[in-house]
């Protein structure tokens, strides 16, 4: 997530 | 969350309960390809993994488990429904999906942010939802007597996606170090894949006709 949050999006 | 992503990701939920619908209101799979949606089904436990060791929302979490048990609930209606598959094109839904598997998980082997199991499976599930409406497109193009149903069905799934562009967009320029390239590459090309398709969607809207794709 800390990874430019990009997991956040399905 | 911004809008643009809210609402991609209900036209994302909406083009499969559109199909569920189809399904169970018509009892009938006619026009619906079982390999785009073997696909998704793929393309979700390969990504949705991180239900297992991480949570990001309620609302990530719910969406994650409703595209999965959706997608493999159209499979076995599919599959196994007695009166269903009795009404699926079998003799013309026949896309040789390894092509399209094989060559996404090379590649997700050689490109990704991190050479981890998850991580190349997660990858994976980016270049391979990319390429998944191939079969449906092809056998919408095969059978010529598109119900506006399934039409449906694709302009929500080519529209979720190019929604997710917006997204990105926004995202870019309001949040710090937000950058993804390749989800990005592979969300233009799976959009731009569409642009046959909304072409004629467009005109067969316009003109209140059914759809019909050129040979």
């Amino acid at each position: 997530l800390s990874k430019s949050g990009r997991k956040d999006e399905l | 969350m911004n809008l643009f992503r809210l609402t991609g990701d209900m036209m994302h939920l909406f083009s499969i309960l559109v199909i569920l619908l189809k399904i169970r209101a018509t009892k009938s799979c006619r026009g619906i390809s079982l390999k785009t949606q073997e696909l998704y089904a793929l393309v979700f436990v390969c990504r949705y993994l991180d239900l297992l060791y991480s949570f990001v929302s309620v609302y990530n979490s719910v969406m994650k488990v409703t595209f999965l048990a959706t997608a493999f609930s159209i499979i076995r209606y599919m599959r196994y429904d007695k009166v269903v598959r009795q009404t699926y094109d079998r003799e013309q839904d026949t896309f040789r999906y390894g092509f399209l598997v094989a060559p996404c998980f090379v590649l997700a082997l050689l490109i990704n942010h991190k050479f981890t199991l998850t991580e190349v499976l997660w990858t994976f599930s980016i270049y391979l939802e990319a390429v998944a409406i191939l079969p449906q497109l092809v056998l919408m193009q095969r059978t010529q007597n598109i119900d506006n149903l399934t039409a449906h069905y694709v302009a929500l799934l080519g529209g979720y996606r190019a929604l997710y562009i917006v997204n990105w967009v926004y995202r870019y320029f309001t949040e710090r170090h937000y950058k993804q390239w390749i989800v990005w590459i592979s969300g233009l090309i799976q959009t731009a894949i569409y642009a046959d398709f909304f072409y004629f969607y467009t005109i067969a809207w316009k003109s209140n006709k059914r759809l019909q794709l050129p040979a």
